[in-house]
């Protein structure tokens, strides 16, 4: 079951992204793979920081560092990267 | 339709999310 809240439109738009990204990289699951452990990093320092739990001294990865991370990731998918950041906050 | 494996469905959930608090700071 997914936790889907009061906030279909957003769940709705990410279900149509991740099948569009599985359909395009449907030869290279590394590429697919890769995104979703970019977004695991992501989500995973997003807690730690509402938590306080990041370590001292260590760095964040910040929105833009993750975008530059899908970025190089979806080369020469404009469209790709242009609706990833809609999702993004701060992109 | 969709064919969801348990890993889509993290993305899928991580993506809204990062989606709603887009909208949450705009």
């Amino acid at each position: 079951a997914m936790p889907l809240g009061s906030q279909p439109v957003e769940f709705n738009h990410a279900i149509n992204y991740v099948n569009k990204i599985k359909n395009r990289f449907q030869g290279q699951p590394d590429v697919y793979k890769a995104f979703l452990e970019i977004l695991h990093t992501y989500q995973k320092e997003q807690r730690n920081l509402k938590e306080g739990l990041s370590s001292p001294g260590s760095q964040p990865l910040t929105e833009q560092e993750v975008y530059q991370q899908v970025a190089k990731l979806f080369e020469n998918q404009e469209d790709l990267l242009d609706e990833f950041g809609q999702f993004l906050p701060d992109a | 339709n969709y064919d969801l494996t348990p890993e889509d469905s993290t993305a899928v959930f991580m993506l809204s999310s990062m989606a709603r608090q887009k909208r949450d700071l705009l």
